[in-house]
């Protein structure tokens, strides 16, 4: 039997509005580490990997490891129907081809629940290699939201460059070019305004601005975002869950052959 | 020109 109980359900919520456009179907692995996923987008180009810590939760049973092949798609649809402030209950029993979602309205005058089809999915799982960035940048999320946005409507593809200047988003389309250089800024008194930049070697690479602007779709979740850069390695667009874990995106940068 | 990667490149199937 798997069961997990959140009093914080909007935070299930803005997970699943963080990743159900970018991967169709996904295994949900329960253990007693916590409740995680790791898939790719269908084109093979991004991989998600999430992490709810069990501690995380106000209440985690897992007696077994199980693994649950859920639609995003239909499970986001679910999750939509919770209330920001309701109580999110999730259990599966073990052999069982259905999920339960419990929504409970925090005066308990409302409580609700929906079955969810499990499916059978052939998901490859892939190693992530512990890796040194040449580069690490922390920002604002809604900052690099803003700034993938805004350069997507003048290109497709952005180039993220660390110097010691800062780190320069750069795009050029049919109507022009577009620069935006953001530099280090630790003198703000609120930390989730500041921009720190550890650089070990200077890096730029090449990526494609619609995954960058599918991850901001995270930007709820976290008021910074943590992307480290090594040449010619993926970028790890990273938002932290608030004490319990985290949504990584992993993006393949664009290579000269 | 560059041309887009996949993960699998640099990512192996554990």
């Amino acid at each position: 039997m798997f069961e997990l109980r959140l009093e914080q359900g909007s935070l299930l919520k803005k997970v699943m509005e963080a990743i159900k456009d970018l991967v169709n179907d996904a295994n949900f692995d329960c253990s007693a580490t916590g409740f995680s996923m790791q898939a790719m987008d269908s084109s093979h180009v991004a991989l998600v990997a999430l992490l709810l810590r069990s501690e995380g939760f106000e209440h985690y049973r897992c007696d077994r490891n199980i693994s649950m092949g859920i639609n995003l798609a239909n499970m986001a649809k679910i999750l939509k129907c919770a209330g920001n402030d309701d109580i999110v209950t999730v259990k599966a029993d073990d052999g069982t081809d259905s999920v339960t979602f419990m929504f409970e309205s925090p005066t308990q005058d409302k409580i609700s629940d929906f079955e969810l089809k499990l499916m059978d999915i052939d998901s490859e799982h892939l190693g992530i290699p512990e890796a040194e960035y040449d580069a690490i940048v922390r920002m604002p999320s809604a900052e690099f939201a803003r700034i993938c946005k805004d350069l997507s409507s003048i290109g497709d593809t952005v180039v993220i460059s660390v110097t010691k200047e800062g780190v320069k988003f750069s795009t050029r389309g049919d109507i022009g070019t577009a620069n935006i250089v953001c530099r280090q800024n630790t003198s703000v008194d609120k930390p989730e305004e500041a921009t720190i930049i550890e650089m070990k070697e200077m890096v730029s690479l090449t990526f494609a601005l619609r995954y960058m602007n599918s991850f901001a779709k995270a930007t709820p979740l976290a008021s910074q975002v943590t992307i480290s850069l090594s040449s010619d390695l993926p970028v790890v667009v990273e938002y932290k869950i608030a004490e319990m874990g985290y949504i990584r995106f992993y993006l393949a940068p664009k290579i000269e052959e | 020109l560059k041309s887009q990667t996949r993960i699998a490149r640099f990512f192996r199937a554990s």
